[in-house]
């Protein structure tokens, strides 16, 4: 798993993938999804796929992949290796989502929650296996989020396949778990690995285990907290216990939104009679068109 | 020029977050 | 605050021959509004710049490594300073109706450093084309001349319409949000809207009673 393209830019989106078995291509496939990295408020999310004809479903047993969240990360490293060696039949894809874009998924205009992303992230990646030519029949997900819904979601989308969403699918499916795999040794060596972008000098990497609720992580998103730009890339600004600290910390800072957002949410909407009223100040010198066209003004005092 | 409004007036460690590019 | 970001020719930050010479912002009268304004003075007022500034919400600057909160942009564009002074000249003239030296009618306690604006060579050279001068001995004396300004100010209405149609300028009629700038020019623009236009653009620096003589002229 080679992750040199996202280390050189760990603030974009990043596919890898393994070469896809030609028994994959010839064969009704199984295909199991899972993600890693999901609560932490640092580092990327990681989805991964994993896939292989149904013929193979019980070598994935005999491998007990299953359980794979009891697992060290030397463990995962050495399962890793293990399936990664399977390439007669054994496929895996994953998408890396950064800090970076989970922050500004999550922030843009438009709403653009966490798990609809997810939802788009595992989506694209089925989709990846069907355009390489994997002969999909089985897919099976795990979900944090009501399970209903989501396996509705993927039939429709994908209404051709068999598709199963359960939580905790990474125990009870041997596919789901070696996803799971994939997706978990991908987030450890990427966070391992992680390039600051920005020039901090040298950055303690003693944030603990990266989640929210820990004061270890809490102290390093304060410490590392830049009153104008906010936190390195490596954080994920959305999280509210990152924004919270950038609320009491940072300089305030306004864009052409904000005045949006607080009209909103003011007493009601404006009479259509006020847009024709004439206006206190219409008697007063109104600057010529090309000035106003462009935003200039006389200047009266610095 | 920046299309938001720093309510600060003051140092900015600019280098190290933003790399000029024409 | 103590910096602000200003666009204005290089030769602006040339050294003065003496000190206190040199570049010099102070407040004078806007001939239109009578108010206060901003503007420049290269080194020995030897040009008179306006001070405009492109003011739009939410913006501010990184210079080197600061953060400056205030976003405005400043422009010095070089005007007329004939036109700070015919103000002066038609107040003389209504106040007064008299031959003045021109260091009698331009007077200002509220704005002292409209004083300065007699050092500008150039609009002292160029009084002749709105009032009318004597001299008497080794002095000159002027009265204003409404004739001799709308004449004037025509040409400067003729020169503008000629840097709209060559800078490509919309002055097209037609109503819209005053933050639609048209990029190309509308195909029925007739030669009254470019001069309206120019009408208009030139009233911003002259008294209103001179700018609706100027239209029916």
């Amino acid at each position: 798993m080679e992750l040199e393209k996202f280390e050189r830019n760990n603030w974009g989106s990043c596919r890898l993938s393994s070469l896809v078995p030609p028994l994959c291509r010839n064969q009704h496939c199984c295909l199991g999804i899972d993600e890693a990295g999901r609560g932490p408020v640092l580092g990327p999310m990681v989805y991964g796929i994993c896939f292989c004809p149904l013929s193979n479903k019980q070598d994935l047993e005999e491998l007990k992949v299953a359980d794979s969240k009891t697992l060290s990360e030397a463990e995962r490293e050495r399962l890793f290796e293990k399936l990664d060696s399977l390439k007669e039949y054994l496929g895996w894809a994953l998408q890396i989502l950064s800090p970076n874009v989970i922050s500004t998924s999550m922030q843009q205009r438009v709403k653009y929650n966490l798990n609809a992303l997810s939802h788009d992230t595992a989506i694209a990646l089925i989709q990846y296996a069907l355009d390489s030519g994997v002969q999909l029949r089985e897919v099976f997900v795990d979900t944090v989020g009501p399970a209903e819904k989501y396996q509705e979601k993927l039939k429709q989308r994908f209404p051709e396949l068999e598709i199963t969403v359960k939580p905790k699918a990474d125990s009870l499916f041997p596919i789901v778990s070696a996803a799971s795999i994939c997706a978990k040794v991908a987030r450890d060596r990427a966070v391992k690995s992680w390039k600051f972008l920005e020039d901090l000098g040298d950055v303690n990497l003693d944030y603990g285990s990266g989640y929210p609720n820990d004061p270890k992580t809490k102290e390093w998103l304060a410490r590392n907290l830049d009153p104008v730009f906010g936190y390195p890339q490596f954080v994920r600004f959305s999280w509210s216990t990152a924004q919270t600290i950038v609320d009491s910390r940072a300089v305030p800072v306004r864009w052409d939104d904000c005045d949006g957002d607080e009209k909103s949410s003011s007493k009601g909407s404006q009479s259509m009679l006020s847009f024709f009223a004439r206006k206190k100040d219409d008697t007063k010198h109104q600057p010529h068109r090309f000035f106003q066209e462009r935003k200039l003004e006389t200047v009266k005092d610095l | 020029l920046l299309p938001c409004e720093i309510q600060y007036d003051g140092h900015a460690a600019v280098d190290k977050y933003f790399t000029p590019t024409i | 605050p103590d910096q602000w970001v200003l666009i204005a020719r290089d030769s602006l930050l040339d050294l003065p021959k003496k000190p206190g010479d040199g570049a010099l912002f102070t407040r004078l009268r806007n001939p239109s509004t009578g108010e206060g304004a901003l503007f420049l003075f290269s080194s020995c007022a030897q040009q008179l710049f306006e001070i405009k500034v492109f003011k739009e919400d939410y913006h501010s600057w990184f210079v080197g490594q600061t953060v400056q909160h205030d976003g405005r942009l400043f422009f010095a564009t070089p005007m007329d300073a004939l036109f700070l002074i015919l103000y002066y000249l038609i107040k003389a003239e209504k106040e007064q109706g008299k031959f003045q030296p021109v260091d009698q009618v331009v007077v200002d306690e509220a704005f002292p450093s409209s004083c300065i604006l007699l050092q500008c060579t150039r609009a002292m050279q160029s009084l002749h084309h709105v009032t009318e001068e004597k001299e008497i001995g080794s002095k000159k004396f002027y009265k204003y001349n409404k004739e001799k300004t709308l004449k004037w100010l025509k040409k400067k209405v003729v020169q503008t319409v000629k840097a709209l149609k060559s800078n490509n300028i919309c002055v097209g009629g037609s109503v819209h949000s005053a933050t639609f700038i048209r990029s190309k020019q509308m195909l029925d623009v007739t030669e009254e809207d470019y001069t309206r236009y120019a009408h208009g653009l030139i009233s911003e620096y002259v008294p209103e009673e001179l700018s609706a003589d100027l239209l029916k002229y």
